[in-house]
């Protein structure tokens, strides 16, 4: 059974793309099979591993919909051990439709049904979520076990922590009791300016053991990355950024017990 | 009749927020009349300029819902000549309220409805969107006599363009063909980094009408401000900054033929 996280955080432009696409990146680099699944109707993870998202069908669009089965919209990568279920921008069309499905059981449980007979195939099943708390954030959260936390050191970025909290409250007390928080990381980190050190402080008081302890730094090594269609990890494998996402899989893999 | 303009992007955190408050706050600040309307759950523009969103009611999400007249939402601020029609977390709420009337055109017309009573009390009412394509910016859409697109200089905020595009033109379309692109504003360059330049080139290449001539550069100034609660002109005014948002707020109005 493949561990499933979604990254997720309502506040816009976080790193919740560069994250999950790094962390998959480097789980593949070490032998694990890992599917990415992007929710997003930017389809920024599909961009980031190098797939026109406008070309792409079937795609997670179709998936939700019922129109084909998860397995039939799986691609592989250039990279051994990494798989993409990607988005394309008819993503955005999904929500009304699943708004008026009848049951509103059906609605949020939608992601996690038609992800279930994939589950074997993979050691991961990574969710790069849009950002909002909407009815495909929800899907996400129903189908995972554990939410990341991307959160980028600027002090807008937390306001929103206790919203999505309550989210996931929400979650575990109407669909999924054992959803749980698998940890925070701050991204963007510039240890030249004072706000990030401010905001590093305050999610550490906020959330003491959910910290993950390390922060990615910004690097713009990280920010090219996607217009060559690969990720930070490989574009530049020895920057500090890269550096700092395969330790914080190292850490996730050592916290799930993964040898 | 106040001229109305939404700020939209559904890419995240490519500084909606922040230029919508410093548009609203350099237009204050030379004795127009302005009305910044939060649109988004997030409440950012609401925390920008001090208030607490979980503690303000009614809220636009009130408004929306036929709760409270707009008027009764709307607050003034320390900064004369500048109003906040404040958001607050319950607006996630309304998405799947609008979603359950029957006609469609009511669902997108809501709030320009719940505006048209304020329009002659002000010079200038902006609106500050979601990171989504959703029903609340189309409703910003269908309220706005024209569309600022803020364009961070990253390669994934270029992506996203042309969805946003195709939205604009689905409302012109469909619900208000008088909308106008007003224009794009490049934000948080960093003139240290070819890949700024590369994306100020393309967005210049595919908008070359549209695009305000000057760049909106990186300034940890810009973001230190939200958490003092002012703008970031009026924050550190001297910063390039806000010499650069005091520039495009002139070019808008003197494009607008505002004396
Ligand atoms: N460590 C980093 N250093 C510099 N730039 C980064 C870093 N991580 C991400 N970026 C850049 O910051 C921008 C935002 O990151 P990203 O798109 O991953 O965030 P997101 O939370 O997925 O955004 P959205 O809310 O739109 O989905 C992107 O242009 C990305 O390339
Ligand atoms: N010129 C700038 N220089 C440095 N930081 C900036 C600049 N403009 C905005 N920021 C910071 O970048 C982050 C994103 O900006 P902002 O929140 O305004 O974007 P947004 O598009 O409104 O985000 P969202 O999609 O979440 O609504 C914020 O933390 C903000 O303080
Ligand atoms: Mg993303
Ligand atoms: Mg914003």
């Amino acid at each position: 059974m493949g561990r499933r996280y979604i990254f997720a955080n309502q506040k816009g432009g976080v790193g919740k793309t560069t994250t999950a696409v790094n962390v998959a990146a480097a789980m593949a680099a070490w032998g694990f099979r890992v599917l990415l699944i992007d929710l997003d109707p930017q389809s920024n993870a599909t961009t980031s591993l190098g797939l026109d998202p406008r070309r792409v069908s079937p795609s997670i669009y179709e998936v939700m919909l019922e129109l084909a089965p998860a397995q039939a919209a799986v691609r592989s990568t250039r990279w051994k051990g990494l798989s993409l279920l990607p988005a394309s921008p008819s993503l955005a069309g999904a929500t009304v439709e699943l708004q008026a499905l009848p049951d509103a059981r059906a609605r949020v449980l939608r992601l996690r049904e038609r992800l279930a007979p994939l589950s074997d195939g993979y050691d991961y099943l990574l969710i790069d979520a849009p950002p909002s708390l909407g009815l495909l954030t929800v899907n996400g959260l129903a189908a995972a076990d554990g939410v990341i936390v991307p959160v980028q050191c600027e002090y807008l970025a937390l306001e929103g922590l206790s919203q999505l909290m309550q989210t996931i409250t929400m979650v575990q007390r109407s669909i999924h009791p054992r959803l749980v928080l698998r940890g925070l990381v701050l991204t963007m980190y510039d240890r030249r300016t004072v706000l990030s050190r401010q905001v590093a402080e305050e999610v550490h008081r906020h959330f003491p053991r959910q910290l993950f302890p390390l922060v990615i730094p910004r690097s713009v090594r990280m920010s090219e990355a996607p217009s060559f269609g690969e990720p930070g990890i490989f574009y530049a494998p020895r920057s500090p950024a890269a550096r700092a996402y395969r330790k914080l899989t190292r850490l996730i893999l050592l916290g799930d017990g993964v040898p």
